[in-house]
C-alpha cells in the first residue's frame, strides 16, 4: 500500500541525515504514481503534489522521527479537504414538487440510480414519480417501469415523444396527482454530442430542476475530467453520484470530478440492488484512493 | 507537439502527460519514456518529430504478427460468449457483432443469457428484431446456463452459423458471479466441442486502470480470448488496453463507435496508436 511504501521511502531518506526539499520531492514521486494508478487526473495530481510539497517541507516533517507518517497525514488531509464536505443528503422542497434530474455518459447507472433515489425519497415520506425520459435506448422505458413496479412507485412514460416536452408534461402530471418528488431518468449521451447536450439544456429549461446530479462510473479513468467539466459547463449540475463502488476500482475519478467542477459528490452507488445507495464520505474515499 | 523542435525536457513531459491522460498507465508510460530517453542519448532519435515516430513504432511493433480475427469454428455454429462489468456495452456490442455476421449472409442466433437485470431480455429481443437474428430466451430469474444450453440446441437443430451469448453485467470481484460465468462456459463446451470458440470481454473505453483487474479476473474465470473496446467514440482513448499488454496478453479485436448496429470496426492497431498522440 502507499502507506507502507511511503514509510519505507522516508525512513531511507531520513537515514541520510536531515530531510530536505529534494528528498521530500523524491518521496512524493511514490505518491504521484499511486494517485495516477488510482485514476486521479494527471493535472489534478500535479496540482495536488505541488500543494503537498509546500506543506511537507515544513519544520514538522523535517524534524519528525516518522516523516513518512507525517507526509501521509498531509496527503490524506489534503484529499479529504479537496473532496469534502461529507455528502449532503438530498433536501426536498416543502409543499412544492422537487425535481431531480439525472445525467451522464452511457451505462454509468442513471436508470438504476433514479430508482434508488426514488426509493430513498419514499423512505423519507415523499411521494415520488419516476420519469422515463430515455426514449432512445431499446427497452429503457420498460427497465424503469419494472424498477418502479418493484418499488411501488409510479412511472411516467409516453409512447414516443421528445424528452423535453415529455419531462415538462411529467411535472404537470405530478402536480395533478400529488407526487412531490420527480426523478427524471435521461438517456446516456456523450458530452461532445452537441445535439443531445442541448436536449439536456432544454429539459432543464422546461422543468427547472432543484437538483441536477451527474452520475459517474467510479472506474472512469483520466477522461472523467472531460465529461464532468463539459456536463457542468452546460448544465451547472449540483453534485455527482459515483456508481459501482462495490468493485475494486480505487475511484480517483471522485477527486477529479470534484477538483475540476467544484461540485460535491452527494451519494455513492454500492451495488445493483435498489437499497444500495450510500452517502458520500470523503475520508473513506481518501483512504480508498490512497490504497 | 510542434515538429522540428529539438528534444527538451518540456517536450518529453508533454508526451508523458498525453500518454498518461490517454489511460496508458503511469508505469507502462514510464518504461516507454525510459527507453525513449536511451534512444535520445544514443542518438537514435534526434528531434521532436523523431520522438513521436519512435514511440509510435515501439508501440506498433507489439502488434506485429498478432492474430486479431475472431476464432470461427470450422463447422457451424461458431459460439461467442460475451462478458464484462455492468454497463460496459455488452448487449449493444452483441447486436453489432450479430449485424456484422448477418450482413455477411450468416444466420445468427442470440442467447438472452442475462436473466437478472430489469428488461435485459426485452432489450436484446428488440435488437434481434432489428438485425434479423433469432433469439432464445427464458423467463426472468431462469438459470443463465440453461438459456445458453438451449441456444446451442436450437442452433444445431436449425443450422445456425453464429450463436452469441449475452450475459449479465457483473463486477469481477464478485466470486459467486464469476463462478456462474465459469459454469456457463463449461455447459457450452459440454454441448459443443471447443465451444465457446470466442470469449469476448467488453471493456468501456472510459475505464481507467481498473480495466487491468477486470481483464485479469475475467480471464481467470472464463479464459477471455478477445476484447471488444466499446464507446471509443467519446473523448476517452482507451490507452489502458496497451498498458495492460505487459501483464495480460489479450488481443483487442473490435471497437464500438456509437450506439447503432453498424457502429463497429475491427481493431486497427496502427490507427489506434496514432490516435493516442492526437
Ligand atoms: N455493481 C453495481 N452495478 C451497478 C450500480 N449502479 C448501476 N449498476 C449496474 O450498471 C448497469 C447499468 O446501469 P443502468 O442504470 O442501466 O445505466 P444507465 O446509465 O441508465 O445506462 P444508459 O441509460 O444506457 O446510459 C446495470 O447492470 C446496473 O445494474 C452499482 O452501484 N453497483
Ligand atoms: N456512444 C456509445 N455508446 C455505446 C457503445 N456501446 C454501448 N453503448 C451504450 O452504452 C449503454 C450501455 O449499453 P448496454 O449494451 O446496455 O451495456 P451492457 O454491458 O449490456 O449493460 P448491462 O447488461 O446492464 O451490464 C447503452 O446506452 C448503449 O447504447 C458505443 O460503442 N458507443
Ligand atoms: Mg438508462
Ligand atoms: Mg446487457
Amino acid at each position: 500500500s502507499i502507506t507502507k511504501s511511503l514509510e519505507t521511502v522516508f525512513d531511507r531518506l531520513r537515514g541520510k541525515g536531515r530531510l530536505t526539499r529534494e528528498n521530500i520531492q523524491e518521496g512524493l514521486r511514490e505518491v504521484r504514481t499511486a494517485l495516477l494508478e488510482a485514476d486521479v487526473n494527471y493535472k489534478v495530481v500535479k496540482d495536488l503534489i505541488q500543494r503537498v510539497t509546500e506543506k511537507a517541507v515544513g519544520e514538522e516533517v523535517l524534524q519528525s522521527v516518522t516523516p513518512g507518517q507525517q507526509v501521509i497525514k498531509i496527503i490524506y488531509d489534503e484529499l479529504v479537504g479537496l473532496m469534502g464536505p461529507v455528502g449532503q443528503p438530498l433536501t426536498f422542497q416543502e409543499g412544492n414538487p422537487t425535481v431531480i434530474m439525472l445525467v451522464g455518459l452511457h451505462g454509468c447507472g442513471k436508470t438504476t440510480t433514479a430508482a434508488k433515489l426514488a426509493k430513498l425519497a419514499l423512505s423519507k415520506g415523499r411521494k415520488p414519480l419516476l420519469v422515463a425520459a430515455d426514449v432512445q435506448r431499446p427497452a429503457a422505458v420498460e427497465q424503469l417501469k419494472i424498477l418502479g413496479k418493484q418499488l411501488g412507485i409510479p412511472v411516467y412514460s409516453e409512447n414516443g415523444g421528445q424528452p423535453p416536452l415529455l419531462c415538462e408534461k411529467a411535472v404537470e402530471h405530478a402536480i395533478k396527482n400529488g407526487q412531490n418528488t420527480i426523478v427524471l431518468d435521461t438517456a446516456g449521451r456523450l458530452h461532445i454530442d452537441e445535439e443531445l447536450m442541448s436536449e439536456l439544456r432544454e429539459i432543464k429549461e422546461r422543468t427547472k430542476p432543484h437538483v441536477i446530479l451527474f452520475v459517474c462510473d467510479a472506474m472512469t479513468g483520466q477522461d472523467a475530467v472531460n465529461s464532468a467539466k463539459e456536463f457542468n459547463s452546460q448544465l451547472e449540475f449540483d453534485g455527482a453520484i459515483l456508481t459501482k463502488l462495490d468493485g475494486d476500482t480505487r475511484g480517483g475519478a471522485a477527486l477529479s470530478v470534484k477538483a475540476v467542477t467544484g461540485k460535491p459528490i452527494r451519494y455513492v452507488g454500492v451495488g445493483e440492488k435498489l437499497e444500495m445507495l450510500e452517502e458520500f464520505y470523503p475520508d473513506r474515499m481518501a483512504s480508498r484512493i490512497l490504497g | 507537439f510542434a515538429l522540428g523542435q529539438t528534444i527538451d525536457e518540456h517536450l518529453l513531459e508533454e508526451i508523458e502527460a498525453a500518454l498518461i491522460e490517454a489511460d496508458m498507465g503511469v508505469k507502462p508510460v514510464g518504461r516507454l519514456m525510459e527507453e525513449l530517453r536511451r534512444a535520445c542519448q544514443s542518438g537514435e532519435v534526434t528531434d521532436a518529430a523523431g520522438v513521436k515516430g519512435h514511440l509510435k513504432a515501439r508501440l506498433k511493433e507489439r502488434f506485429k504478427g498478432r492474430k486479431l480475427e475472431l476464432n470461427m469454428s470450422p463447422t457451424p455454429p461458431t459460439v461467442i460468449m460475451v462478458a464484462g462489468v455492468n454497463g460496459s456495452g455488452k448487449t449493444t456490442s452483441i447486436a453489432k457483432l450479430g449485424y456484422m455476421f448477418a450482413r455477411e449472409g450468416k444466420q445468427v442466433l442470440l442467447a438472452a443469457g442475462d436473466t437478472f437485470r430489469a428488461a435485459a431480455v426485452e432489450q436484446l429481443e428488440i435488437w434481434a428484431g432489428r438485425i434479423g437474428a433469432q433469439i432464445i430466451k427464458h423467463q426472468t430469474g431462469a438459470d443463465p446456463s440453461a438459456v445458453a444450453y438451449d441456444a446451442l440446441e436450437a442452433a444445431v437443430a436449425r443450422g445456425v452459423d453464429v450463436v452469441i451469448v449475452d450475459t449479465a453485467g457483473r463486477l469481477h470481484t464478485k466470486q459467486n458471479l464469476m463462478s456462474e460465468l465459469g459454469k456457463m462456459k463449461k455447459v457450452l463446451s459440454k454441448r459443443i466441442e471447443h465451444a465457446p470458440h470466442e470469449v469476448l470481454l467488453v471493456l468501456d473505453a472510459t475505464t481507467g486502470q481498473n480495466a487491468i483487474s477486470q481483464a485479469r479476473l475475467f480471464k481467470e474465470a472464463v479464459d477471455i480470448t478477445g476484447i471488444f473496446l466499446a464507446k471509443l467514440d467519446g473523448t476517452a482513448k482507451g490507452g489502458v488496453v496497451l498498458g495492460m499488454q505487459d501483464e495480460i496478453k489479450i488481443p483487442v479485436k473490435f471497437v464500438g463507435l456509437g450506439e447503432k448496429a453498424e457502429d463497429i470496426q475491427r481493431f486497427d492497431p496502427e490507427g489506434f496508436i496514432d490516435a493516442l498522440f492526437d
